[in-house]
């Protein structure tokens, strides 16, 4: 479902080049729960941009579910990202004038859903996640862990059939991560895909496929001894 | 060194009355390297930004070094927040049109600190927390860990004799959180205290002593079995 090849993603800061991403290609099946490891700095965060069409490699291909994503305009990428992707980044991005329900409602205001059925959706998301007692709270009234229990229920309230979550249980206790990882399991049994940036083995072990990357491509050495 | 007693703090939110933290007293010792676990929610920040003169408790005492903090004026707290106390935010709080030497500086600048020694000592603190080929980045162009060492770098920079870490090496791989770990246990070898809060146990048992809370106040029966 989704397939990228030879992409690169060079940042000019001066007179120099920095390659964020480069030689990368990589393919990830529908309906699998992936999770992606490597250093910090390797190139995790950008790769999950690209592929959440939310930044465009300087050069590669990318197909996603068939469609020549490099191809679309800004309104048929906004699409996408509405329709299929469901992102959960690494600092949140949550709105700080809005509380937590208002937070999780935007992708279904995009969709053009009612208010009543927002609000309902909503807050059966964030009690899900454990935050029923913190729905009105705004993000400054929030613990870290909160926000991002925050942040991972507005990905998932417009029931994506991709899930990108960037570190999505790196400000969680090991119960509260145990109960995130079970509702991405129970999201995988209905067929959806999941990719998931974690530093934590513990984490990476729920999914069933690692990826490893270094120095802004895939560490194909690092993939073949573990298989 | 550090003494909470009693400590109570108590949002309100409309109608209701929400103890972050309640019935807290709690002893940190001169020159110790504690860390302290528990829930997402449990108070964890809030107790932190309490023993880092950022936030007042809503009753109890806070006797830090002999002097009662409560009763200090915002200049006196202000003083020692900068001279007593390094601190590296879960959230980071790097400035967005800073660099990394640029924010590392600023607790220098309050010190009045010479303008080539301050780069000299932020440039030598950005290289022990593996950061000299990203010193002139802005944060928006740092990875999520890169961020993170660049906080670490900032709270270490004036060789504070308290350093109150929450989650630092929330971000990290594990390579990383080793290089940052052992750079904690320098420090610590140094005489100085560190209070660290962290979720993965893997890292709490790189300190000396784990307090664990529950509920806004520390769950002593948790910490009795361990000991
Ligand atoms: N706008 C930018 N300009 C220059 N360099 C950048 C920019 N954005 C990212 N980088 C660099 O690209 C590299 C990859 O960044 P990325 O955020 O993808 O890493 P990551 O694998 O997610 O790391 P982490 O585990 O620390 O979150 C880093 O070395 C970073 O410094
Ligand atoms: N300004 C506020 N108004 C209302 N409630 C708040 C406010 N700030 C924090 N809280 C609540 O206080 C409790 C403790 O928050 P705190 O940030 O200390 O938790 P924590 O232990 O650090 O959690 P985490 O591990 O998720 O970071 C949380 O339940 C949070 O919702
Ligand atoms: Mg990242
Ligand atoms: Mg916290």
């Amino acid at each position: 479902v989704i397939l990228l090849n030879n992409i690169e993603k060079v940042y000019v800061m001066g007179q120099q080049k920095l390659y964020a991403l480069q030689n990368l290609s990589c393919e990830i099946f529908k309906g699998e729960f992936a999770a992606l490891m490597g250093p910090s700095g390797s190139g995790k965060s950008t790769l999950m941009n690209i592929i959440g069409c939310l930044d465009t490699p300087t050069s590669g291909s990318y197909i996603l579910n068939g469609t020549d994503v490099i191809k679309l305009n800004d309104n048929q990428l906004a699409e996408i990202r509405n329709k299929e992707i469901g992102f959960v980044f690494q600092t949140f991005n949550l709105l700080p004038r809005m509380n937590a329900i208002e937070n999780v409602e935007l992708p279904l205001i995009y969709a053009g859903i009612s208010k009543k059925e927002r609000t309902d959706r909503a807050k059966e998301t964030l009690i899900s996640v454990g935050l029923e007692n913190r729905m009105n709270h705004k993000p400054n009234e929030l613990s870290g862990g909160q926000r991002q229990r925050v942040a991972i229920a507005r990905a998932l309230v417009n029931n994506p059939s991709i899930l990108l979550a960037d570190e999505p249980t790196g400000n969680l206790d090991s119960r509260s991560s145990g109960e995130i990882l079970d509702l991405f399991d129970k999201i995988h049994s209905f067929g959806n895909t999941i990719l998931m940036v974690t530093h934590e083995e513990d984490v990476a072990k729920r999914a069933k496929r690692i990826i490893r990357m270094i120095d802004g491509h895939i560490d194909t050495l690092q993939n073949i001894r573990e298989t």
